[in-house]
């Protein structure tokens, strides 16, 4: 318990009415081992500890709280704030069709998503959602997809195998012209640094501009997500993050790695394999998780 | 690195900055550096020596590749892991790779719940060439390696691998499928089976400990395959799991093509870290 861990701390330096450089530092090299084990990258520790250090220091401890209590309320109201503060799907609202694009590293859960979604903005919003099938290299995608699409009634455009931007403007094109006012677009996992793939997706945002692009990423993510989440946003400025198998024990550090590198919010989380495991994100319960 | 000098605090605080980045955890990081500071001796060392010395604590920590041999006939691997690491895909590659061994080679559909994942199998199984053993979408796992071993003994394969689920090692109810499969497998011979794979992504951070703990609780682990090694992550997670049930790496996915899987190399990999 990260609480008793900071309290240990603050009983031997007795007497601390006051966050002191000396106690704040012990501290903070208590919460730096939480945060790596966690799998929050390195550099984005480093950059919260200075952050906070200089936050702490000075600050008043209340007559009800102890130093230590303070510290870890310090440290909570700090990751929250850097997870984006308060939960907030985006407003999806805009002439139709709403267009929505997937992107992300291999196996992250892309595929599986689209259909949550899907199915979620279906319920909550009365969208009339269509699925367009862009993954044309990994054995039967196009399959799955369509199959998940079956399960939910909800319909799939492809072409099979063809050529992933003119899929995407055939699906945009077959959405205006078939009453749907919400296209989720799936695309294959890539590697941030295959630049022939990395510019496939940038000519499919061109050819069809999507309102939102989700980039997806597993919570299991260890260091690399700074640099992973970086390079597609960097090239690519995708609007929100879908958090994937949060039903698992990771303690998802890599949220934090994302946010902060990246700014951009996470919307969602995946948990489960079933259409209905998506859940809206929220910070506070994300720092309770990766603080253990 | 940094030229030659002593081995101060702040050349340490670099090289596990530099170490952490690979996801190699604290603990083994610590162990390395550890290592390296009595080796120093508090004397001047270069950066050669110093990366020589970490390479050799890494390798240490890590049991050698063995060399591939039949267990049986046919030889049965069974591939296992979470979701979306890579397994499906590593068994084209590895039936490719018997394959063009000479070897004839099964392969068993036993990811009878995801959508599209028999499919997927199927594709992998007409382009390599290889015989596929498949039941509907729903049918129970078990049955389906139950009937693939049946069936590439009557054959007289000498290779059967066994496709599974992906499945989180915290849920119950998935690891006692997993447990169920290996029972009924077990009803031909209680050997069965002869390789147990588990499947990491490379991009994985420290979760691959308790993957490595959840899997191996329910069938004894006998190497690792760490996929995505082609793509900037090191896959430094899975130094604690060699280290702690002794299991060694033995093949490693460079991409998702038939030819990207290679066996492991312990020195090659180690160096990479380093470089
Ligand atoms: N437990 C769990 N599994 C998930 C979740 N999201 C996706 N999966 C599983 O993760 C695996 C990969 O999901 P996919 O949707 O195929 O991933 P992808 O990103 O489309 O993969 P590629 O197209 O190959 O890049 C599948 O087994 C999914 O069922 C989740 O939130 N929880
Ligand atoms: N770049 C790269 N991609 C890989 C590698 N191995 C697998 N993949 C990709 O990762 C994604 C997931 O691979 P799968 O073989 O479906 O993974 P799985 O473990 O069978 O997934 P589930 O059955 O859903 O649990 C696919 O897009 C593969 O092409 C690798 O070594 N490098
Ligand atoms: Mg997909
Ligand atoms: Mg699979």
């Amino acid at each position: 318990q990260l609480s008793d861990k900071l309290e240990g701390i603050f009983k031997r330096l007795r007497g601390q009415s006051q966050l002191t450089e000396e106690n704040v530092s012990e501290t903070l090299r208590e919460i730096r081992v939480v945060l790596l084990s966690a799998d929050v990258n390195f550099k984005t520790t480093k950059e919260f500890i200075n952050a906070v250090k200089e936050k702490a220091i000075g600050a008043e401890v209340l007559t009800s709280l102890s130093p230590g209590q303070v510290m870890v309320k310090v440290i909570h109201d700090e990751l929250v704030a850097l997870l984006g503060g308060q939960a907030e799907e985006p407003a999806f609202q805009g002439s139709p069709p709403f267009q929505i694009l997937m992107m992300g590293l291999q196996g992250s859960g892309k595929t599986t998503a689209c259909g949550k979604l899907a199915l979620h903005l279906r319920n909550t919003r009365k969208k009339n959602p269509l699925l367009v099938a862009c993954d044309v290299y990994r054995p039967a995608a196009i399959d799955q997809l369509k199959t998940i699409g079956k399960s939910l009634g909800i319909p799939v455009y492809d072409e099979g195998l063809g050529d992933p931007v003119k899929i995407s403007e055939n699906g945009r094109k077959f959405a205006r012209d078939n009453g749907h006012d919400l296209v989720i677009y799936d695309t294959a996992g890539r590697l941030q640094m295959d630049d022939e793939l990395m510019r496939e997706l940038e000519r499919i945002i061109e050819s069809v501009k999507p309102q939102e692009k989700f980039f997806v990423a597993d919570a299991m993510t260890g260091q690399e997500a700074v640099n992973v989440a970086k390079t597609f946003n960097d090239r690519l400025d995708f609007t929100g993050v879908i958090l994937t198998k949060m039903d698992g024990d990771a303690r998802g550090g890599a949220a934090l790695s994302i946010k902060s590198i990246t700014g951009k919010p996470i919307r969602y989380v995946g948990t489960g394999e079933k259409p209905d495991a998506l859940e809206v994100f929220y910070p506070d319960r994300m720092v309770s998780r990766i603080l253990g | 690195a940094f030229g030659k000098g002593k081995l101060t605090e702040q050349v340490i605080e670099n090289i596990e900055e530099k170490l952490l980045a690979a996801d190699i955890s604290m603990e083994v990081a610590s162990h390395i550096m550890d290592e390296v500071r009595v080796k120093a001796k508090g004397e001047e060392i270069d950066s050669m020596q110093l990366l020589a010395w970490m390479a050799e604590s890494t390798r240490n920590l890590m049991p050698v590749t063995p060399v591939w041999t039949a267990k049986g006939k046919p030889h049965v691997i069974l591939m296992i892991g979470v979701n979306g690491a890579g397994k499906t895909t590593t068994i084209g590659k590895l039936a490719h790779h018997y394959k063009a061994k000479g070897l004839s080679v099964m392969v068993a559909a036993g990811d009878t719940f995801r959508a599209g994942a028999i499919a997927q199998l199927e594709k992998w199984a007409q382009r390599v060439e290889v015989d596929i053993i498949k039941h509907q979408e729903g049918a129970d796992a078990a049955s389906v390696a139950f009937d693939a071993y049946a069936a590439a003994k009557a054959r007289n394969l000498d290779i059967l691998i066994i496709d599974t689920a992906g499945r989180l090692h915290n849920k119950g109810h998935l690891m006692e499928e997993l447990r169920k499969l290996v029972r009924v497998l077990r009803k031909h011979d209680e050997v069965l089976p002869h390789e147990c794979l588990l499947v990491v992504d490379g991009n994985t951070g420290q979760n691959a400990i308790q993957q490595g703990q959840g899997f191996n609780a329910i069938v004894k682990l006998d190497g690792l395959v760490v996929t995505k090694l082609d793509g900037t992550a090191k896959g430094g997670s899975i130094i604690p799991l060699c280290r702690e049930f002794g299991i060694p790496v033995c093949w490693v996915g460079v991409g998702e093509d038939l030819d990207d899987l290679i066996r492991f190399d312990r020195d090659e990999y180690v160096q990479g870290l380093f470089l």
